[in-house]
């Protein structure tokens, strides 16, 4: 199974178009193995991106080094997996 | 699990690809001279793509098509389907909307529209989005099947590289999800709105993705959104925004509306259901009903449409 330890989806709003393309570019970096939920089109648009653990560090210095502001949308991705994989094992023995 | 009843059956969680298509079979066994399970192809890996045909009658009637769960991760679509397909079968006769409905017309509903993702999704990666087909070349798996349609397949909005989430593939048809929906709909050749439905952020739209040029039937198409949005948002007060896709959210080229816009379906939509970003593509169990039967009361304003206003 894929694990999401640690893992994070963060909610990323840009100010400016400029932003945007940089994001769109940062989304582009394999290496990363990022993730987008959701995209943004214009400048306070929301943009969801789903980061793993091993990239989160370096994503998050991206974006406070350009001062794009973003919160954290899913603290741990692999904890509401598995409250959800909880909740459906319980539904089934119910 | 062998499913008992369609009434027992807990709309209120999600469930396996075997636990929907055993559920399918129950339906049709209940509901014998309304629903019909159909076989219109195979997915990458062999299983079975089923949809359910509600007709009461009558040969190549004007139709109705909504799929849910192209995109498998997508889990409360998969869900909303199988509310709303209980939810056709059990108001026929008793609601007096959905009976004229399926007096004039046919209803399919393909659940699970890529079963190989979902099944991944269920076992191996819940955040799989596209189909599993293996790409020459790369170790990278799978095409998005939202990006995989014949019109402005390759355009900007979609992905040439096979690691990409939005991967098109090689070719406009080359999965076997898309290839078996667009021999159904040429096939058949009378389908009058086709709803295709997605999560999450809460959005009705109407084509293009592709092209910033207006659809012919964008005022009707923007009215009956605009109609279908406000039904929605009547029971629990949840925001929708709407709009064309390449003006709403962003440009996508290869999309499944876009097709079967161009295949002449007027009514052609695709939803976004809930939320608008706390769980994304993890919402919890206990939104589903909520979200089916406000998303439902959205797509009885399109059928309604679809009905009084023949073409």
């Amino acid at each position: 199974n894929d694990s999401f330890i640690g893992d994070q989806v963060l909610r990323i709003t840009a100010n400016s178009e400029e932003q945007i393309y940089m994001l769109k570019d940062l989304a582009e970096l394999d290496h990363l193995q990022l993730d987008v939920w959701r995209e943004a089109v214009k400048p306070e648009d929301s943009m969801d991106i789903h980061v793993p653990h091993s990239s989160l560090q370096t994503v998050k210095a991206f974006l406070e080094s350009h001062g794009i502001s973003y919160s954290v949308m899913i603290e741990d991705v692999q904890s509401v997996v598995d409250h959800e994989r909880a909740e459906m094992l319980a539904a089934r023995s119910t | 699990a062998q499913i008992r009843s369609t009434n027992s059956f807990d709309y209120a969680n999600y469930h396996t690809l075997e636990e929907i298509y055993n559920w399918m079979d129950e339906l049709a066994s209940e509901y014998p001279h309304l629903v019909t399970k159909e076989q219109i192809g195979s997915s990458y890996e062999g299983r079975p793509l089923y949809i359910l045909k509600f007709s009461t009658g009558g040969n190549n009637r004007p139709s109705i098509w909504i799929d849910t769960g192209i995109h498998s991760r997508e889990w409360v679509t998969q869900a909303t389907g199988v509310w709303m397909a209980k939810k056709i079968a059990s108001d026929y006769g008793n609601d007096e909307s959905i009976t004229s409905i399926l007096d004039q017309m046919d209803i399919f509903i393909e659940i699970v529209t890529n079963p190989d993702g979902f099944h991944f999704t269920h076992t191996k990666n819940r955040m799989w989005r596209k189909t599993r087909s293996i790409n020459a070349g790369t170790s990278c798996v799978g095409v998005d099947p939202n990006r995989n349609w014949d019109a402005g397949f390759g355009g900007p909005g979609a992905s040439s590289q096979p690691c990409s989430e939005t991967y098109r593939g090689p070719r406009a048809n080359s999965e076997k999800e898309v290839k078996a929906i667009v021999d159904f709909v040429q096939a058949h050749g009378n389908i009058k709105a086709f709803v295709s439905i997605h999560s999450y952020s809460q959005l009705l739209l109407y084509p293009y993705g592709y092209t910033s040029t207006p659809v012919p039937d964008k005022q009707e198409l923007h009215d009956l959104a605009q109609r279908a949005v406000s039904a929605l948002s009547s029971l629990y007060g949840t925001s929708y925004r709407y709009g064309s896709i390449i003006t709403t959210i962003y440009q996508a080229s290869g999309g499944t509306i876009d097709w079967t816009y161009k295949q002449g379906i007027k009514y052609s939509y695709t939803f976004e259901l809930r939320d608008n970003g706390r769980y994304g593509f993890l919402l919890p169990a206990n939104q589903i009903i909520p979200t089916a039967q406000e998303t439902w009361l959205a797509v009885k304003v399109i059928m309604e449409h679809t009905r009084d206003n023949p073409y």
